[in-house]
């Protein structure tokens, strides 16, 4: 143990142990995250080559690798609940995206929400059993956030009872949905719904992509992998292209909107169905802030520690550079941050799960607040654990540039995050489309619920700046 | 009108307030830019785009507020007084030093005075040294496994410059003392010099 970090640790003036469990949720869930890690870093299956010496194929190749393994054994193991899975994902991948990451945290979900009992018999089992290996191509080359721009179509042929799924411009080809390029061979395609002549907006189809068997692509069927990018090595993001594709009726997710064989359209209850799984995923990320940045603040920190630089007074032994203030102001904040954020990942992950049990219950009277919360937290400690990575890296100097300090890789594999799941200005603006209107309800003599409800004191709160 | 509030900025409770109060500010701002840009007969969609600049910063501030809220909040959870004490500290930076980055939000607003902003510089300073002896202890507290966190630098043992010789010496380049490219054009270019 270096000598500096060991006077450190014996400075400490409270119990390192009592603070992990409160940021775990109690000792019982930080000693059962501490067995999964355990099952997982101890099993010689999940040994790896270190990727930074790996070719991008090679990376990916690792990683389908500890995938296969990892679905094996979660099934031998029998861990079902979902933290339980998403701690023994994060560590069997040490934290990196993985191929399977679509197919698990998206494909999966959006049967579970989205199909009728029929789809799921049809579908959900040959999923759960890795025979469907599944992606949600969404975003095009052409169009991202903004969904009602999206091109594909799905045009009804009520002659053979089929959907034929196209992509008709350049620009409307599929981009980046992860494990699309060489993983999956389906996809659930949202796609602007024609039927009767007439366009019904976006619904979702699963779309056969490669043969189940030779994972050949089928006719009809552009598939690949849309090339290196900026980080996620592991992830074949990729292209779809679909060039008049027929898909039977029943391929179209109908748990909510409907179409007959006739061709007649059915509406689905509320157009807020779908918010559920983005509010979800939303949520989640603001987790990933956290997570990510109480690594970047570890690394930056104990470095920090062990580091001597320079001189505070002149003929004294080089200092820790944890010493000087500037360090202190550039690391102690983002570790408060880092703090800040995983007790607001705490509240949105209790939140959305009391209200999707209300949702169950057809009450969807708080998602909106929580849709609106959820995007502009996203938002907000996205951006904000993004500038601290970077931050945190520079505060390292020079071997902050190294691969091996993991803050590149950190940063790389984090800063999607303020792109993908709702572009973060667009977050703001969903936002503040909420605060406005509840804003001019309050003006309207409305009394507000939930976290809204200081717009109600506005008028008559005023503040008296404190004499120093 | 209601008896002021005077804020205190040991206070977190008092702290919270400003933040709230400055995202009310900032979320009316934004509404009446709206307003004023319909009264000069913009239709809603140019007036909303016309004022997409303040509706960000509403958000911003709003989602600070709630920040925050939530950390104070958690305070009240913590029942071990030493545990407590350090992390009320971090709460009370988390919440000055947001302050300090937009702290024309709060002058503007009338939310502080010069002197409370010079002021809470200086506690802020007082906050980084008194955090200073526990900055290990609290990344520790994390609990990221080493291999988890993937870093030579943030290693727990602080066993740096030791594991970074050693990982160097493994990248593929390091393979053979002398690359392969030395004989193929280094080597054949000197004799045509």
């Amino acid at each position: 143990m270096n000598a500096d970090i060991l006077k450190e640790r014996q400075n400490a003036t409270f119990d390192v142990e009592k603070l992990t469990n409160i940021l775990d949720g109690g000792p019982e869930l930080t000693k059962r995250r501490r067995e999964i890690e355990s099952m997982v870093l101890n099993d010689p299956d999940f040994m790896e080559e270190d990727p930074n010496f790996l070719s991008r194929s090679e990376r990916y190749d690792q990683a389908v690798r500890k995938s296969a393994q990892m679905i094996l054994k979660l099934r031998e193991y029998g861990i079902a609940d979902p933290e339980e899975i998403y701690c023994y994902k994060s560590t069997v991948h040490l934290g990196k995206p993985e191929p399977l990451d679509l197919h698990l945290g998206m494909f999966l979900p959006t049967l579970l929400n989205q199909a009728n009992q029929e789809q799921m018999d049809r579908f959900f089992m040959p999923s759960w059993n890795l025979e469907i290996i599944g992606t949600y191509a969404q975003t095009e080359m052409g169009h991202g956030t903004h969904l009602r721009g999206l091109e594909t179509t799905a045009t009804y042929d009520p002659a053979t009872q089929e959907f034929v799924l196209n992509s008709p411009t350049v620009s409307s080809i599929k981009w980046w949905p992860g494990g699309l390029g060489k993983t999956s061979n389906h996809a659930i395609v949202l796609a602007q719904l024609y039927t009767q002549g007439n366009c019904h907006g976006l619904h979702a189809f699963i779309v056969p992509i490669r043969d189940m068997n030779t994972h050949v692509p089928l006719p009809g069927i552009v598939v690949g992998d849309i090339g290196p990018k900026f980080g996620f090595d592991e992830i074949d993001n990729g292209y779809l292209k679909m060039e008049n594709v027929r898909i039977p009726r029943e391929n179209m997710l109908m748990k909510y909107a409907k179409v007959e064989p006739d061709g007649t359209y059915k509406k689905p209850p509320s157009a807020k169905l779908t918010y559920g799984t983005m509010v979800f995923i939303r949520s989640m990320i603001v987790g990933e802030s956290a997570r990510a940045l109480s690594k970047a603040s570890t690394i930056a920190i104990r470095y920090s520690a062990v580091r001597h630089q320079s001189e505070i007074r002149p003929g004294e032994p080089e200092p820790q550079i944890l010493d000087f203030q500037t360090q202190q102001y550039k690391l102690f904040p983002l570790l408060a941050t880092a703090y800040a954020f995983i007790f607001v990942g705490q509240y949105m992950k209790d939140t959305y799960s009391r209200i999707s049990g209300d949702i169950n219950q057809g009450d969807f009277s708080e998602l909106p607040e929580l849709h609106a919360l959820s995007a502009g937290l996203k938002a907000f400690t996205t951006w904000t654990a993004n500038a601290a990575i970077e931050v945190c890296r520079m505060s390292c100097g020079g071997h902050g540039y190294s691969r091996s300090s993991g803050l590149p890789d950190l940063y790389v594999n984090f800063t999607p995050t303020c792109t993908y799941e709702g572009e973060n200005t667009v977050m703001m603006l969903q936002t503040a489309r909420y605060l406005v209107k509840s804003y001019q309800q309050a003006k309207a003599g409305q009394q507000l619920s939930g976290i809204v409800s200081y717009l109600n004191e506005t008028d008559h709160r005023r503040v008296q700046p404190q004499p120093v | 009108s209601a008896r002021p509030t005077v804020v205190d900025i040991n206070d977190l409770a008092s702290l919270v307030e400003i933040y709230k109060l400055r995202a009310a500010i900032l979320v009316g701002m934004a509404a009446k830019s709206i307003q004023q840009e319909l009264q000069h007969r913009k239709n809603q969609a140019d007036a909303w785009n016309n004022s997409a600049i303040d509706l960000v910063k509403a958000s911003d501030a709003h989602c600070h507020y709630v920040v925050v809220k939530l950390f104070t909040d958690k305070l009240g959870e913590i029942g071990d007084t030493a545990v407590h004490s350090v992390v009320s500290s971090l709460a009370l930076l988390y919440a000055l030093h947001g302050i300090t980055v937009n702290s024309g939000d709060f002058l503007q607003a009338g939310l502080l005075s010069v002197p409370q902003v010079l002021q809470i510089s200086v506690r802020i300073k007082e906050l980084l040294s008194q955090l200073r002896p526990n900055a290990v202890a609290l990344v520790d507290s994390f609990d990221i496994h080493n291999k988890k966190l993937n870093s030579v630098l943030g290693r727990y043992d602080g066993n740096v410059y030791e594991n970074m010789f050693e990982w160097a010496r493994r990248s593929p380049l390091n393979a053979t003392e002398v690359h392969e490219s030395f004989y193929k054009y280094l080597k054949p270019l000197r004799s045509k010099l």
